[in-house]
């Protein structure tokens, strides 16, 4: 699932 | 959050604010690529669009924040407030021969075929390769001020730590984005060259500059 994608990091 | 992320973005901030105050301090931004300036604001803006759309942290959204500012504050010093000190002539490296290939690559390798994501796909990809025009200026004049060589020693610091950070990650929890870890893997790589020449030269109190 995209929404669960991780783009905490910068 | 590990201690390689969190020192890893610090690094990228002491970069921006490295060359934002050396520009300011002197009132020149002599030496410096517009170019790569242009590249990075870009990579900011297309990565960062997630900002309108989704609240990870004050953290996140923060460094967001100051990044974009400090990328637009350095296209302002260097193409307008100091234009009359940018060295264009030697910031000749066409920038087209990046963004092509790396527009085509983010169409062709993502993780999904959506607007937000294909634009995150291309920072990655330009970000990786966005410090060429600068590298390639220096080179050119065969000499940088040693504040610019901080800058860009910070700047490739961060994408090296990263490496840590997403090694640290895969380990402890399993996690890893194989596009941002080869992308990071080729932007580090190509500060490998300067790293040497830093620790070499410019740590042992001389100025760099490279053999004519």
């Amino acid at each position: 699932d995209l929404d669960e994608m991780d783009k905490d990091e910068l | 959050m590990n201690v390689f992320r969190l020192t890893g973005d610090l690094s990228h901030l002491a970069a921006i604010i490295i060359l934002l105050l050396k520009i300011w301090k002197t009132r020149s931004c002599a030496g410096i690529s517009g170019k790569s300036q242009i590249l990075f604001a870009v990579v900011f803006t297309s990565r960062y669009l997630d900002l309108l759309t989704s609240f990870i942290s004050l953290y996140n959204t923060s460094m967001k924040v100051i990044y974009i500012g400090c990328a637009y504050a350095t296209l302002y010093f260097v193409y307008m407030k100091f234009k009359a000190t940018y060295d264009g002539n030697h910031d000749t490296f066409r920038v087209e021969f990046l963004l092509v290939p790396v527009g085509g690559l983010s169409f062709l390798v993502n993780h999904d075929f959506s607007p937000l994501e294909i634009l995150w796909t291309f920072s990655i990809y330009l970000e990786s390769v966005a410090i060429l025009p600068q590298l390639f200026m220096i080179s050119k004049t065969g000499e940088a001020e040693t504040i610019t060589t901080h800058y860009l020693f910070f700047l490739g610091l961060y994408r090296a730590l990263y490496l840590f950070n997403w090694i640290w990650r895969f380990y402890f929890e399993g996690f890893f984005d194989m596009i941002a870890i080869v992308a990071g893997l080729v932007q580090t790589i190509l500060y490998c060259d300067f790293f040497y020449l830093y620790i070499t030269k410019v740590l042992k109190g001389k100025k760099l500059s490279l053999p004519a």
